[in-house]
Parts: C-alpha cells; sequence; structure tokens
C-alpha cells in the first residue's frame, strides 16, 4: 500500500483572498460597513472640540460620494455612534471619552 | 452649548440601547 503521499500541498484556497479580503478586515466589530467604519474611525480620531466637519469629511473621504457619507452618518447617529456637535456638520464619536 | 451636551447624551443613549 502506498499511503498517499500527496505531500505536495498546493496552497488549498489561498487564491483569490487578497482581492474582496480587504473588505471584511475594514468592518471589524460591530457589524459596520467598510464605508460606515471608515467614517466613523476618522470622526474618532478627529479631536477638534467641535467636532469633524461634513466639509473635512469629503475631502478626506473623497472617493466615497457626499451622498454615501451622508447617509453614513445618519446610521451612525441615529446608532449613537456619533453626534451632532455646532451645527449638523459637525459630528463627534460617543467613543471619543 | 447645551445642544451639544443633549446631543451627546441622547447618542450615548441610543448606543446603549443598541448594545443591550
Amino acid at each position: 500500500r502506498k499511503s498517499t503521499m500527496s505531500t505536495s500541498v498546493k496552497m488549498p484556497q489561498s487564491v483569490s483572498a487578497s482581492g474582496m479580503g480587504d473588505m471584511e478586515s475594514y468592518g471589524g466589530a460591530r457589524g459596520l460597513s467598510p464605508d460606515q467604519s471608515q467614517v466613523l474611525n476618522l470622526i474618532k480620531s478627529c479631536n477638534v472640540a467641535e467636532g469633524l466637519s461634513l466639509q473635512l469629511l469629503k475631502t478626506q473621504l473623497h472617493n466615497m460620494n457626499p451622498t454615501t457619507i451622508k447617509q453614513v452618518l445618519d446610521f451612525l447617529s441615529s446608532e449613537g455612534h456619533i453626534y451632532s456637535t455646532v451645527d449638523d456638520d459637525h459630528f463627534k464619536s460617543t467613543d471619543a471619552d | 452649548l447645551e445642544r451639544i451636551r443633549r446631543n451627546k447624551e441622547a447618542a450615548l443613549q441610543r448606543l446603549a440601547a443598541r448594545s443591550v
């Protein structure tokens, strides 16, 4: 009997991993979409007293369209992750402090 | 800036409600 000598492990499924894989790693915990966690992270990392302005978000996320950004902000604030400060265009994260 | 404080509290409450 030749015990199956197929020791030639050819990297089973690491084929398409790097392509789509980073979508998931963005979101991380809490089940946020990549867009959502990206916005949240930006707001978190901003330590300006009045929060991060929508203007700034748009320039930081120039690859995301303004409508999407608005939707994400709506979602995040309805979930309680962020809140608006001086006006509706400035946001802070509840996780900040 | 009372409004900000209230916004924050409201947000925190929403967050707490979600994470239960």
